[in-house]
Formats: structure tokens, sequence, C-alpha cells
């Protein structure tokens, strides 16, 4: 489903240029379960932003499904049909409610009302924050927030989901169940996952465990 | 230390309320290291915000170092001059780079600019981002973001650290160096710890472990 070929990214800072990503090349498959760890800025989030059509590389080559992508149109098209991303922080939009964040891609994607809502709310369910659908951001706990970050990226249940540290802030209870929901939607509806984490709870239940440091995929 | 009698906490939201504390009771002697864990939304940021003097109790009372806090202009000094707080969403100033956020409260403090560098340089090393010391946090990977906050909290050897799941985005030999430095500071330094995690790797190396489930510490 997703193939990365000899992709290079780095970055300018001030005169120098910080390498993130050198050469990486990483095939993943349809319904996979893929962890990616590494030392903290060993580049994940900058990998995982390239294979969610957020960022391009400098060099190299991305195909999701096979095809290539080819200008920003297209780039955020794709982005928002076939992929479902959890930010490493959470990404909320302030003044929408946890319901509404959640919401937010099904009003994309033209889905009728009562269906949207009755799909907000199992999501809110399974992710165990039912009773603070209305709070905003700022009145919600940081793994509150997190949650809803989860919810909103499973939200469409697309094909490929992408997840930057996802339960670096949930309790160990809390974290089980989210990677229980994940799974369940990895082997109930073949969608895909890959997910950058240095938390132990979550690759251990992974398919295959991919290892980054300093920008190299080993 | 620090104690808490009876402290009671609740928010208001539309015509509810949620009750984030309810009559916590604690104390912790100079010199502790000590852990709060707790369910995602348990009140565990509640309780350190309240500590840490960036909130206020409806009910009870707390001492720092034997006196309560009378006034917003009291509890402004004391905060700067007796505690370091690690906010769970970092809280960096985003135009400052990695080094001017953790210079800042020297810049408070008075000290001279020799000393200020050399003391910023020592933390930059301590929590291994020397080299990315010129970086603006946006500029900065996750879990760079969360040892700046570490450095900032630290910088100042206050007597008292408050930190707000501190290892959350921490891969496990960073996260280990951390704990390492903070245990250093306690003992050496007799620095007192009030640090809230799910992170088994932080909490195992603590004093003592102190539990709160739906605001009430058990
Ligand atoms: N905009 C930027 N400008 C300059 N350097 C950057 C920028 N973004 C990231 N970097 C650097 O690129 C490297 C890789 O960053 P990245 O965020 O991908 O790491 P990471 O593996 O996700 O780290 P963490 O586990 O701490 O989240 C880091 O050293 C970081 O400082
Ligand atoms: N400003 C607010 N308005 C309304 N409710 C709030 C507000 N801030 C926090 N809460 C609620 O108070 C409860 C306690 O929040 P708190 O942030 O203390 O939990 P926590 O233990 O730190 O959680 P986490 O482990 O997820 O960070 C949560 O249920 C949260 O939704
Ligand atoms: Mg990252
Ligand atoms: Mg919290």
């Amino acid at each position: 489903l997703l193939i990365c070929n000899q992709v290079s990214k780095s970055y300018r800072q001030g005169s120098a240029r910080v390498p993130a990503l050198r050469q990486v090349s990483l095939r993943i498959g349809e319904g996979e379960f893929v962890a990616l760890t590494g030392p903290s800025g060993s580049g994940k989030s900058t990998l995982l932003n390239i294979c969610g059509l957020l960022d391009q590389p400098d060099n190299g080559e991305l195909l999701l499904a096979g095809r290539p992508c080819h200008g920003e149109r297209e780039r955020v098209k794709r982005r928002r049909d076939e992929i479902g991303f959890v930010f490493q922080n959470f990404g909320l939009i302030p003044v929408m409610s946890a319901f509404e964040n959640i919401e937010y891609p099904l009003l994309l994607s033209g889905m009728p009302a009562a269906r949207r809502k009755e799909r907000v709310e199992r999501m809110l369910d399974a992710v165990g924050i039912a009773d603070f659908s209305h709070h905003l951001p700022d009145a919600l706990s940081g793994g509150q927030r997190q949650r809803v970050a989860i919810a909103r990226a499973l939200v469409k249940e697309p094909p490929l989901v992408i997840a930057d540290e996802p339960t670096a802030n949930l309790d160990t209870a809390t974290a089980e169940s989210m990677v229980a929901l994940m799974k369940s939607l990895c082997h109930g509806m073949g969608v895909t996952f890959l997910i950058a984490t240095h938390d132990e709870r979550m690759s251990a239940h992974c398919d295959r465990i991919e290892r980054i440091i300093d920008g190299v995929l080993s």
C-alpha cells in the first residue's frame, strides 16, 4: 500500500543543513500493523509527515496504493480521502469541541448529518470520552486530547492510518484499549497502520517493528 | 516542604460542574522524589497546577515551605523563585530558541550573563540537545522540545520541581538519562520532585508513588 524509495529530507537551519532522513526505503502492505521506533530526533515524525503527504522529500519517491502524488491538489485530495493522521502534538482545532473535532473529516466527505452523529458517538465511546464530547480542547486533559486526535484519525476508517506517538499521554489501561481499537480496525476492516512510538506497550502488539537511527532505517 | 490539606477543585462546563479534585491531602518532605500516577483524566495536572501555584483550589489549603500563599503577587513571586515546572504540553516560547527558553528563568533571577551562558550550556548538555541550542521550538522534534522544557525547569535548581509527564515523548535511553538527571539533583542538591507520570520507567525510580483516581488520592 505504501512504498518509500530512497527518501531523503534535510532541514535548513541557519547556514547549516540538518539531515533528518537519509535514503529511507520502506514497503508496507495492506492491513499491516507496523511500528516505527527510534531515539528522540531520529527522524520518525519527518518520515511520517512524508508518508502522510503532509511534506515532500528532497529526493526519492513515495507511492501510495501504487501511485505517486503529483502536485499539491492531488496531495490534498488523497490526504483527505485515504489517510487518517494522529499528530504528535494532537493538532486539535481549539474553537471546536471534541465532538466537532472528530466530526470534521466526515463533513469533508459529505456524509449526511444523522450518520455523522452516529459515527462520531461511536468513536467517542470507543476512545472513552463520551462524557466530554462538548468540551473544547483546553477543557480536556492531555490524554483526553490525545484520544480525540485518535478518534478523528479513525472516524472515516481510511485505508491508511499514520499515528505519531499516539499513546504518549495515556495510562496503561487506556493505552491498551487504544491499541485494541486500532488492531480491531486493522484486522476487521483491513486498515493499514504505521505508528511511530517509543512505547513498548504499543510496539509489543505490532506485526513489524522498523527501527530508525539518525535518519537511517536499519 | 509541600502540604495540601483537603484540596478540592472543580471546573464549570456549561451548566455542569466537573469535579477534578476531591478533598486531596498530601505531604511531601524536602528531598523526596514522588510520583503521582492515575488514569487519564483523573486529576493529576489539576493537582500539579495547584501545587505549582499556577491555579487555586476551590477549597482546602496549600502550604509551601510551611507558609500559605496570599494573593496573586506573592504567588507569582514564590512560583518564580521556588518552583520549576515542566508542563504537559511543554509551554515553550515559540519565538525563542532552545537556549533562550532555558535561559529565561535566569534572566528573572538577575544572574550575570557569563554565568547564565555557562549554566544554560551545562543544562543543554545534560539533556542532550547541545547541537540544537539555536533551534526554535518548531524546528525541534517532540522529544527535543520536552527536553528543553525539562532543562528550563531545572536550570535554577529550585527547591521544588513539578513535572507533568516529563518523559511522555522520550525513547527509553533518553528517558532513563532524564530520570538520572533529576535524581542527581534530588540527592545532590536536595531538590524535591513531584512528578505526574504513567511511565513505569519513571515511577520505578521514585521514593514514593501516590495514586489518584477520579480526583481522589488513595
Ligand atoms: N523545521 C525543522 N528545522 C530544522 N530541523 C528540524 C526541523 N524539524 C525537525 N528538525 C530536526 O530533524 C531531526 C528529526 O526530527 P523528527 O521530528 O523527525 O524526529 P523524531 O524521531 O520524531 O523525534 P521525537 O521522538 O523526539 O519526536 C531532529 O533532529 C530535529 O531537530
Ligand atoms: N478547564 C477545564 N474545564 C472543564 N473541565 C476540565 C478543565 N480542565 C480539566 N478538566 C477536566 O478535569 C479532569 C481532570 O483533568 P486533568 O488534566 O487534571 O487530568 P489528568 O490526570 O492530568 O489527565 P491526563 O493523564 O490525561 O493528562 C478531566 O476530566 C478534564 O476533562
Ligand atoms: Mg516525533
Ligand atoms: Mg495531565
